[in-house]
């Protein structure tokens, strides 16, 4: 669904330089459910974001499917990500004058769709945001804003979800019930998911964990249990 | 150290009110370590923040030592905050044109102190930011920003600290340096503790757990262990 093919991401030059990507050569295949785990600062939220067409590489390729991001111009980019991908950030990134419900289903409208009524109601019931949904975020928890943006993902059901620590900020049995629900969109709705943890529970619902630590992939681990 | 008595806030009215506490009485013992514990959304954000004067109860009484928070102004509400207590916040709040160790230093130069040179370089190890002071925030990954937001809390040794989900975006080894950190601040410098954690490995360190669950404590453990 998604590779990586000798990705390199410096920032700064000489001696102030950070690799946050070394060359990372990877897969993260159709249909499965990819973690990614390592030491904070390890180039998680980079590799993701490299992949998923927010950030461009140093070097290296970048694939959505058989498309290389690094053809593609801002204006391509935008509408790969709006028409087949799915983004829950590490910090949210909550519109704050858009309500729960606006901000969830900001993502179709934005693409000029219809949301599928019954899948709306399942995911809000899923994440518990029913009563809220008319809250502005500067209203709701930490938790609560976090399952705003596991929403807004999950609904339009893209073809790759890139999840940066979906679960950070919840307690592990709001934690269990996304996770469990996601583990079933990929066993029963064809659902692609990359996710990045260090949470070793919620890594055990993925079909393989992947070790990440200075910019490269040290490790991985297929079919994982805690 | 700090202490509610019949603490209520809701927000809203009548069939939309959310009763965020609901009559909480308890007490956070000085030169010890609580953790709060609870489902999203259960109250512990709005428990600290009321407490450590960040917010107005609707109805009760919140105390810093024997002071009663309510009868403070505004300014007197600043002032004790900035000479007394140090805050770790959920979404860690640092200002984006300051570089880390500018964010980390910020209460003591608001207060108009010097650093302790060699706590400060204590810290910043124990943190492990010792190479990243002059980035600023955008440039640094999201456990970065948190560990900058331990950091700040730390360094001017406050009589109290609150810390709300200190180590939620950390992978395990850099919380658990954290967590063995503020426990050793408790037992050999004299450090009184709130923190908030979703993590029964982070809560472990604590003197005392107490459950929170829609807006009322509902049990508690002291000297747990995982
Ligand atoms: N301004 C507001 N208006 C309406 N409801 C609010 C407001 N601020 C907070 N709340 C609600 O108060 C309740 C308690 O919030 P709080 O942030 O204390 O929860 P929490 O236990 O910290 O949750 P989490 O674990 O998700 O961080 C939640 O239901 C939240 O939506
Ligand atoms: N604009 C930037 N300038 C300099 N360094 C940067 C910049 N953006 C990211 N970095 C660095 O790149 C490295 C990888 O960052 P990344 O956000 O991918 O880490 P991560 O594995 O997601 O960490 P965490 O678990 O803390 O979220 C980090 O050392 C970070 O400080
Ligand atoms: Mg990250
Ligand atoms: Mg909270």
């Amino acid at each position: 669904a998604a590779r990586a093919v000798d990705a390199v991401k410096t920032y700064g030059e000489g001696d102030a330089a950070v690799h946050a990507l070394a060359g990372v050569t990877v897969e993260f295949p159709t249909n499965r459910f990819t973690a990614i785990m390592g030491p904070s600062g390890s180039g998680k939220s980079t590799l993701m974001q490299c992949v998923a067409g927010l950030d461009r590489l140093s070097s290296g390729l970048a694939y959505i499917g058989d498309t290389e991001l690094g053809g593609l111009n801002k204006t391509q980019l935008t509408l790969l990500r709006r028409d087949r991908l799915g983004f829950i950030f590490q910090q949210y990134n909550l519109i704050p004058t858009l309500t729960a419900q606006e901000n969830i289903l900001l993502p179709l409208t934005l693409a000029g769709e219809d949301p599928d009524r019954q899948w709306f109601d399942t995911i809000v019931s899923t994440v518990r945001l029913t009563d809220r949904l008319g809250n502005l975020p500067s209203q709701l928890s930490g938790g609560q804003q976090q399952r705003v943006a596991v929403a807004r993902a999950l609904v339009p059901r893209p073809d790759i979800i890139f999840a940066d620590e979906p679960t950070g900020a919840l307690d592990s049995q709001t934690g269990i019930e996304i996770l469990s629900f996601m583990r079933r969109a990929v066993d029963e709705a064809g659902q692609t998911i990359v996710m990045v943890t260090h949470d070793p529970h919620a890594a055990s619902y993925a079909d393989n964990v992947l070790f990440l630590a200075d910019g490269q992939i040290i490790d991985s681990m297929p079919d994982p249990t805690t």
